[in-house]
């Protein structure tokens, strides 16, 4: 995976005898490759190689620093830019309710990593509601509700509705009229769309300001290829999209496509699924991730 | 103009580049240009002077990944299958979310247009809403659904299927399973053991269209597990440039026999391999 190719690289640059131009075009070719095959988009692979090559062949750098551990350090910094820099914002705060908002393209994981953040804020206290306003995919409520009563975690849905912005206002009122069962944390999953679907992209934007959510989640295939980029921005420009989720990561992907998304995208990535289960949920920190990429 | 060595290696890196960029594989997309030039190997300096040689010669390299001598149609297939009396059942498979439940739906859509009577087996026994949401597709096309309880044996409810198509013969069965990561062994075992209890006719591949280089590894393992007749990729709708078909026929040495358009029945096409050339490379 990414991180084997990667932490073969870095020990050949260490065993590097020296630090000259045809040695760098070496590495930068083998980096290409391995960021290539790991979906990362085709222009960020080419234009970190460039950073890095004009960083490494800088006359003024100081010749007390050992050239290779300079490349190494460089390397660890584009990769940090790819994912788009530090650590996510906590928005979700006790003391008020929050609300989530879930989008993404079909099949994505959307209904399950709801169900995954049911699970993780359930066991840190919070009260928790989840709405459905899929009102497209057959079955959906019966996913999301089979998952939430797994997990004793309220939930709401219109399966016959058509109206997903209905779906939403009642579900809300649902969750916030009673006091004493007042939900700290409402979760609402979303229909899956892409960016060609302009109908569905303008009833996403339709739903948020409905919904008005702290927080609204872009939830990312792990296994997205090139197309994850402009995907990714679409759903921001129509929506105030606040952080991602990958999926999938559990899986034989190395995540290259959506990482670089949502470094594009200018989200920072809060969590990755890594599997099917309730409990596959884990929190991302970019350096953390990099740091053990680079061994 | 004249087409020297120089610039023939210049396009030939634009044509890489495309290829990626159309989510075709790193190692596919090398292939493909490693052929071209082979195709182009003993061509005369004047034939190199015509544009469409290096255009036939990348076109030719991207048939031959694409297997075209092996394409077939389905409904042909099964209506001319020589025992007539056994219903011809087809297994269809691949990694979470790619479109399986919902291309089923599509096919046996398909296949009613076609007088071809078909069942389904609801062999998803895992996830969540699995047997409600193939239920629900079934209802709205008025198909029979064998299915069982969560957690009973995918391999079994096939298996009911496939008995209960032949009792009352019906030309066909299809055997809707759930999705599963090529890193877990078991849901490979558990996939092996289907097929080898209910010897399908047709084991189907589902890629994602939208999948980068996973979608290399994903068919090949499934191909070294299961051996895959057929593939479809789904989601072209989502502006996605289908570079998936090719690393899929790659590996698999297999047709692309349809393409997913869209979530609608009627949003399955047969996959045709000279337009989607043309849409590849323009
Ligand atoms: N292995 C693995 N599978 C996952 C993960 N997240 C989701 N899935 C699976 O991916 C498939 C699709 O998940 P869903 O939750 O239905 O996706 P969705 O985005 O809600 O789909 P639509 O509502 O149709 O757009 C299911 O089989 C899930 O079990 C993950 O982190 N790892
Ligand atoms: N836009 C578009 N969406 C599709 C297409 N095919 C399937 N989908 C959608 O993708 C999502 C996932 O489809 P499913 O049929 O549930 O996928 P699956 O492979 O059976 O998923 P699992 O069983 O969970 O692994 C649904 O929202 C479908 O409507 C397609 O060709 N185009
Ligand atoms: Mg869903
Ligand atoms: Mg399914």
């Amino acid at each position: 995976n990414l991180g084997k190719s990667l932490d073969s690289l870095i020990r050949k640059i260490r065993r590097l005898p020296e630090v000259d131009k045809d040695s760098i075009n070496a590495i930068l070719q083998e980096l290409q490759r391995a960021l290539l095959l790991a979906d990362v988009n085709v222009e960020m692979c080419l234009a970190v190689s460039n950073n890095i090559k004009k960083r490494a062949t800088d006359e003024k750098i100081n010749l007390k620093i050992d050239r290779r551990e300079f490349i190494i350090k460089i390397l660890h910094d584009e990769l940090i830019n790819i994912l788009g820099g530090e650590d996510a914002p906590k928005r979700i705060k006790t003391g008020k309710q929050s609300i989530i908002l879930l989008v993404g393209i079909q099949g994505s994981g959307k209904t399950t990593t709801v169900g995954k953040l049911a699970n993780f804020y359930k066991k840190k206290g919070f009260k928790i509601g989840v709405i459905c306003t899929d009102t497209w995919r057959p079955g959906a409520y019966d996913q999301l509700a089979q998952t939430c009563d797994s997990i004793s975690v309220n939930h709401f849905g219109m399966p016959d509705e058509k109206n997903a912005l209905k779906i939403a206002k009642k579900g809300l009122k649902h969750f916030t009229k009673t006091g004493k069962d007042q939900k700290d944390l409402i979760i609402v999953d979303t229909a899956g769309r892409h960016k060609k679907e302009t109908e569905l992209m303008q009833e996403m934007k339709k739903l948020e300001n409905i919904i008005k959510p702290n927080e609204t989640i872009l939830v990312i295939d792990g296994t997205l290829g090139q197309q994850a980029y402009a995907q990714a921005l679409a759903f921001a420009q129509t929506t105030h999209v606040g952080s991602i989720i990958i999926t999938k990561l559990d899986g034989s992907a190395k995540g290259g496509g959506a990482l670089s998304a949502a470094g594009a995208s200018g989200a920072p990535i809060k969590f990755i699924g890594v599997g099917e289960r309730v409990d596959d949920l884990e929190e991302f920190h970019a350096s953390k991730f990099i740091g053990t990429l680079l061994g | 103009t004249t087409l020297t060595e120089k610039n023939t290696n210049k396009i030939l890196k634009d044509l890489e580049l495309t290829l990626l960029k159309n989510d075709v594989a790193v190692h596919v997309a090398e292939k493909i240009v490693e052929i071209t030039q082979k195709n182009l190997e003993g061509t005369q300096v004047g034939a190199f002077s015509k544009k469409n040689t290096l255009q036939n010669a990348i076109k030719e390299a991207i048939f031959e990944i694409l297997n075209v001598e092996n394409q077939f149609n389905l409904i042909e297939t099964i209506k001319n299958r020589p025992n007539k009396n056994k219903p011809y059942s087809i297994m269809v498979l691949g990694v979470n979310g790619t479109g399986k439940t919902t291309t089923i739906a599509k096919i046996v859509h398909l296949f009613k247009k076609n007088n071809i009577s078909v069942v389904v087996a609801a062999s998803d026994t895992f996830r969540a809403g699995a047997i409600e949401q193939l239920s629900k597709h079934m209802d709205a096309l008025n198909t029979r659904l064998i299915k069982q309880s969560y957690n009973a044996d995918p391999a079994s409810v096939a298996y009911d299927a496939i008995d209960h198509a032949f009792a009352k013969k019906i030309n066909s069965v299809i055997i809707d399973t759930s999705g599963r990561q090529v890193t877990n062994k078991n849901l490979l075992e558990e996939l092996k053991k289907i097929k080898r209890v209910n010897q399908p006719d047709l084991s189907i591949f589902i890629g994602d269209s939208l999948a980068g280089n996973d979608v290399l590894v994903q068919a090949e393992v499934f191909n070294n597990a299961i051996q895959i007749d057929a593939s479809i990729i789904t989601k072209l709708d989502a502006d996605s440039k289908g570079g998936a078909a090719l690393s899929i026929a790659y590996i698999t040495k297999k047709p692309i026999i349809y393409i997913g358009v869209g979530q609608g029945y009627d949003d399955l096409l047969p996959f045709d391999p000279k337009w989607f050339v043309d849409i590849l490379i323009g």
